[in-house]
């Protein structure tokens, strides 16, 4: 199994790349990439390793045939239509974001139980009551989840999501969610991003 | 240096250390731990290498004792207040999170530009405009900030967070900001948490 790590990685060199083709290059080195990233090239080809050969020798990476080979591992080589969960503060935060798109994603659809919160569309989302989950989901044959409700409620939406045929799930919801092993659920809690800046300003000399 | 991945490892041994002290459990083993994670007991005791020697012959972990040393690794083993800047639907979300505060994070202030958004508590957290950032950093010795504004605002509030004496930022504005290297700038894209996720679902038998 390819370490989580090496998939966040790989996301991180998409975006470089991207970065790169943007400013005029045509090809980069395991070095470059990774030195705009703070990795070694090392790092940049064992990553790359698990998946194929990619680069030429005396020429480095072709920078657009890395970034279609980065987006097929990645399965971001087509657009992804996602079902948000929960229109609260993080729910209409994340509808707005244009990031998502930028790598395929758009949500397609977004859901709540508060009949003040559905109806009219939000940033050009159609919204829904949670009662018609498993109608839309299947319409718009949407494989990706958004889970954006209270702790209290993520397990029972995703119950539900599981069963419409959702095949992914971003938890956000501060608790642990539990899915069949062919359904991939991913929690995040942006705790633990503070913790990754403390342990930097703990171990690095003070100003 | 440490790996950012062993860094955030951390964080999910911590978590899942406490949740086995809440059930009871005094002692754990590298194979315990890693295998509620998904990790091998290999990749555990490689991390906490990094660190130093924490098992007990014949006993493994003792729980409530690994808790404090990752606590101290990780630099929370103190509380730490943290300046929000940006009071929209993402601010606001991040305001009423309440996993911030399991880990010793509490947010002391929140900024906005937006007179319509500044003046009464929001959760009980003060708000001001932006102008007083100085005053209020300095007043309540905030070391860390959450930057949760547009994109084209981001560098400058970053750049006045660093002359209030904030030495590690937290971005989600979707854009680069540049820091001194004595200041920890992490950037959240959490089209990077959907890309972990369409890689497990390309990547996994279907249903
Ligand atoms: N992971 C993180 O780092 C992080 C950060 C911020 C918030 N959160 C979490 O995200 C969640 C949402 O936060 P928020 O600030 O938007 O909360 P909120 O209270 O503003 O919004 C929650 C929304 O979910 C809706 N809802 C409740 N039950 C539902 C159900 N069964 N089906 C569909 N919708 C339902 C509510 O009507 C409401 O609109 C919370 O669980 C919060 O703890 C996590
Ligand atoms: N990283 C991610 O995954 C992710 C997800 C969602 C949103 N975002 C980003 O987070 C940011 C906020 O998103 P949102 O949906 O809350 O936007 P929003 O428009 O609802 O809120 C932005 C807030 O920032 C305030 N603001 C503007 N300029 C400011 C300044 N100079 N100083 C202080 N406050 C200022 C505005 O008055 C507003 O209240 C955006 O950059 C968005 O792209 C990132």
């Amino acid at each position: 199994a390819v370490p989580k790590a090496v998939v966040s990685r790989l996301s991180l060199y998409l975006r470089e790349l991207q970065h790169l083709v943007r400013d005029g290059n045509e090809t980069t080195s395991s070095t470059q990439l990774g030195s705009l990233l703070g990795f070694t090239d090392a790092q940049v080809r064992k990553d790359l390793a698990y998946f194929g050969q990619f680069g030429y020798p005396g020429i480095g990476y072709r920078c657009t045939e890395l970034i279609d080979a980065v987006k097929r591992i990645l399965g971001t080589d087509r657009s992804w239509p996602v079902a948000l969960v929960g229109l609260g503060n993080l729910g209409r935060a994340l509808l707005g974001y244009r990031g998502f798109q930028n790598q395929g994603f758009s949500i397609a659809a977004a859901f709540d139980v508060d009949p003040q919160k559905v109806g009219p569309a939000i940033e050009n989302v159609p919204t829904f009551h949670l009662d018609e989950l498993a109608a839309v989901v299947a319409g718009k044959k949407i494989k990706l989840a958004i889970v954006a409700v209270p702790a209290a409620a993520a397990q029972e939406v995703a119950d539900r999501l599981i069963a419409a045929g959702i095949d992914g799930i971003l938890n956000f919801a501060p608790v642990t969610v539990t899915a069949p092993s062919n359904v991939s659920m991913v929690g995040v809690d942006l705790a633990i991003e503070l913790e990754q800046l403390t342990f930097n300003v703990v171990n690095q000399p003070s100003k």
